[in-house]
């Protein structure tokens, strides 16, 4: 966070209103580690008065006036080794993601010296709540829903909660998407991680129509560890190396050149240094060489270890190493390896890591889950995406940075990359708009954070919405959107109507007499979402309509053009009727339409909808693809 | 079969909250009473109250079927396991 929000144009000094202080944050999560300077409560009131949570602290632990309010959920687990029967955060995660949503302007914060800066979270007056859900073996439902039972009922205004499983679950079998709903309900939006199993189409964890499901792209600063060579070469390594060998050489060796023959290895196998198939003596103090991403040269006493790799994104994001550590691409290592061989002493060091400018940012990382989204394909998934690679944010320092049992530091702040560190991006961007609207509804914060997010780059994206949804989130954008789409429970109820589900499981869900009729049947695509999308048939001629109504929450007399952005060209026919809205109050709605026709064999290219007043300029993707 | 027998942990979803009730509490254990008989405290794990309403039990796979068929149930499934993203 020393980079991020100053990447997406929200620096520190930016528009705050003292209502920011009354917004509570839900994190739930691995707990928190309540004495980081992220979570200093100096300055703060006590919490607002709406607030209804405890804080559970059975020893050791103190809620302050910036953490209100902490509960842990263990069920009937036993606890592993190092784990605290406490909202204690004793992994980091955590207290990852709460700094990175609304943890407080900590200056100077940094790992080893890379990545300083101020570290802050989105909201940084917002108070914090956690809720302890994850333990070493998971996160359980039952954890997740007892959670969710409670933080409604404390009075958070926001959940963040970067967790998921790659099962493909109807709603209301998903104790998440059960969750989220009454969270809706409620008046509270829930921010999800899109999850980690990307590139793969199809591949969203999160994808309930009612929750933020957030992709992870990246930042334009990337770190980079790289090899100097005897002979005056540099290699780029990928690696966050917080440790520096000095500047003299030091000897090296090929893992091939090194094997354990006492334990019967051999050369063809010691190249890929698995743990155990080096000769400790013939490693020790030397930099090895390996021909595969295995830190067994480190477990054998060496002094560092250059690791080749055929991993194709190893210049897209860097992992934190718990030894001196770098990774190179299969050309560079050859080329060291054909030094090493050639020469009779070969020396080289692994350099601290540096930061450099990457100007390919942002982009969708390729782990992010990609949509579309399988349960219903046509509610666009993700929703947006936010900063999820390489971010510095507060840790818990009884965890290691990297959690390897090599690794002996002990570290307040840690570089961690995943959709989880992208959704409190979200959350703190959904946080700081409630903070200015706070009568807003979930759907309109959502719709806000949506139709103002930054167009992203399709070239550097080939799986374009799928990947990143309306676009990257623009906090500041977002406090005035112009129009919103919003929706209620209601219309929640009608889409699920047009989904199948019968009256009886409806008027279970929403507690009253809600029932599915033939107007409000099959009426998936007229959900009032930000976004269109459309599942067609392969080669079957289609003519779909949606149905969309608008919210004037910018200026009372202002007047709408429609207009569709098109990158490439397109076979579809899309008109929007009317093509002018014109208000004169704001609060006032509009409904239009969007029809789309025509017939596709393939995935259509990037069309935007934008509603333009000459001051906002409300844009929603439309995605075509073949189901 | 013995693993028919096994009990696993599952949650009971029941949607909003029941209206008229002053304790879901009772409701939910009324309702292992009629599947699991006598022993439905031991296997009542946790009821929730506040902002929806449901619980968590341990129950066979039979039991399991019996329950997703009560009224008043939106679905029952098993107690899995999510990762941190």
């Amino acid at each position: 966070t020393t980079r991020s929000w100053d990447f997406m144009g929200f620096p520190i000094v930016s528009e705050r209103t003292p209502l920011e202080s009354d917004i509570i944050v839900g994190m739930l999560d691995t707990g928190i580690w309540p004495e980081s300077q992220s979570f200093d409560d100096q300055g703060f009131g006590p919490p607002p008065a709406k607030w209804k949570g405890i804080c559970q602290s059975p020893t050791n632990f103190t809620c302050n006036n910036k953490i209100i309010g902490a509960r842990y959920y263990n069920g009937y687990h036993f606890l592993l080794p190092g784990e605290i029967l406490s909202p204690r955060d004793s992994e980091g995660h955590g207290t990852h993601t709460a700094s990175t949503a609304a943890g407080r302007q900590v200056v100077g914060a940094n790992l080893g010296g890379l990545a300083e800066g101020t570290a802050r979270g989105g909201v940084p007056s917002a108070r914090i709540a956690v809720y302890k859900i994850c333990w070493a073996f998971g996160c359980a439902d039952a954890n997740i829903l007892a959670a969710f039972d409670d933080a409604i009922a404390d009075g958070v205004d926001i959940i963040s909660l970067s967790v998921g499983g790659p099962f493909l679950l109807d709603y209301f079998e998903d104790s998440i998407a059960i969750g989220a709903f009454h969270a809706m309900k409620n008046g509270i939006l829930t921010s999800n991680s899109a999850g980690n199993i990307g590139p793969a189409l199809g591949s969203i964890e999160n994808y309930s129509p009612w929750s933020l499901t957030v992709a992870a792209s990246t930042i334009d600063r990337r770190f980079v560890s790289n090899v100097n060579l005897g002979d005056g070469r540099t290699f780029e390594g990928s690696a966050i190396n917080t440790f520096d060998l000095g500047p003299r050489m030091h000897p090296m060796i090929y893992a091939g050149d090194a094997p354990n023959t006492s334990a019967g290895y051999n050369g063809n196998q010691s190249r890929y240094c698995f743990s155990g198939s080096l000769d400790e003596k013939l490693v020790r103090g030397k930099i090895v060489l390996c021909d595969s991403p295995r830190i067994g040269a480190v477990r054998a006493g060496a002094l560092g270890a250059i690791l080749q790799t055929s991993f194709p994104y190893i210049k897209d994001l860097a992992f934190v190493v718990p030894v001196p550590i770098t990774l190179v691409e299969m050309q560079d290592g050859g080329n060291i390896t054909l030094y090493i061989k050639n020469t009779s002493q070969p020396m080289g060091n692994i350099l601290k890591s540096q930061e450099e400018k990457d100007p390919r940012a942002p982009f969708v990382i390729f782990f992010s889950s990609r949509g579309p989204n399988r349960i219903t394909p046509s509610i666009l998934k993700p929703d947006l995406t936010a900063p999820g690679v390489d971010i510095l944010a507060a840790w818990s320092p009884i965890s290691p940075p990297t959690g390897s049992p090599e690794d002996t530091r002990s570290v307040t702040y840690n570089i961690i990359s995943g959709t989880s560190m992208s959704c409190p991006h979200a959350t703190g961007a959904a946080a700081y708009v409630k903070s200015f609207h706070q009568s807003w509804s979930p759907a309109a914060i959502k719709s806000a954070l949506m139709t103002t997010a930054y167009p992203m780059d399709p070239r550097v994206n080939p799986d374009t919405e799928f990947a990143y949804g309306a676009g990257h989130i623009n906090p500041r954008a977002a406090v005035k959107p112009g129009l919103v789409y919003d929706a209620d429970e209601g219309d929640y109820v009608r889409m699920l109507c047009g989904q199948g589900y019968n009256a009886t499981t409806l008027r279970l869900l929403t507690g009253d007499n809600s029932t599915c009729t033939s107007s409000n049947n099959g009426t998936v695509y007229d959900l009032n979402y930000p976004s269109f999308a459309l599942a067609a048939a392969s080669g079957t001629p289609f003519s779909v309509i949606f149905h969309r109504t608008v919210t004037n929450v910018g200026l009372p007399n202002s007047t709408y053009t429609g207009s569709f952005g098109l990158l490439g060209s397109s076979e579809v026919g899309l008109r929007v009727t009317p093509r002018v809205l014109s208000f004169q109050s704001v609060g006032q709605k509009m409904s239009f339409t969007l029809t789309l026709q025509g017939q596709i064999t393939v995935r259509m290219p990037t069309i935007f909808l934008t509603w333009d007043d000459g001051v906002h300029k409300v844009r929603s993707p439309i995605v075509v693809y073949p189901s | 079969s013995a693993s028919a027998l096994e009990r696993k942990e599952y949650i009971v979803y029941m949607g909003e909250h029941l209206k008229g009730v002053t304790s879901a509490e009772s409701v939910h254990f009324s309702m292992m009473e009629q599947v699991v008989g006598s022993a439905a405290s031991e296997h009542l794990l946790h009821s929730y109250k506040y902002s929806f309403s449901g619980f968590v039990a341990r129950l066979t796979d039979e039991e399991m079927k019996t329950m997703s068929r009560m009224e008043g149930v939106v679905s029952v499934f098993p107690n899995r396991h999510r990762k941190l993203h």
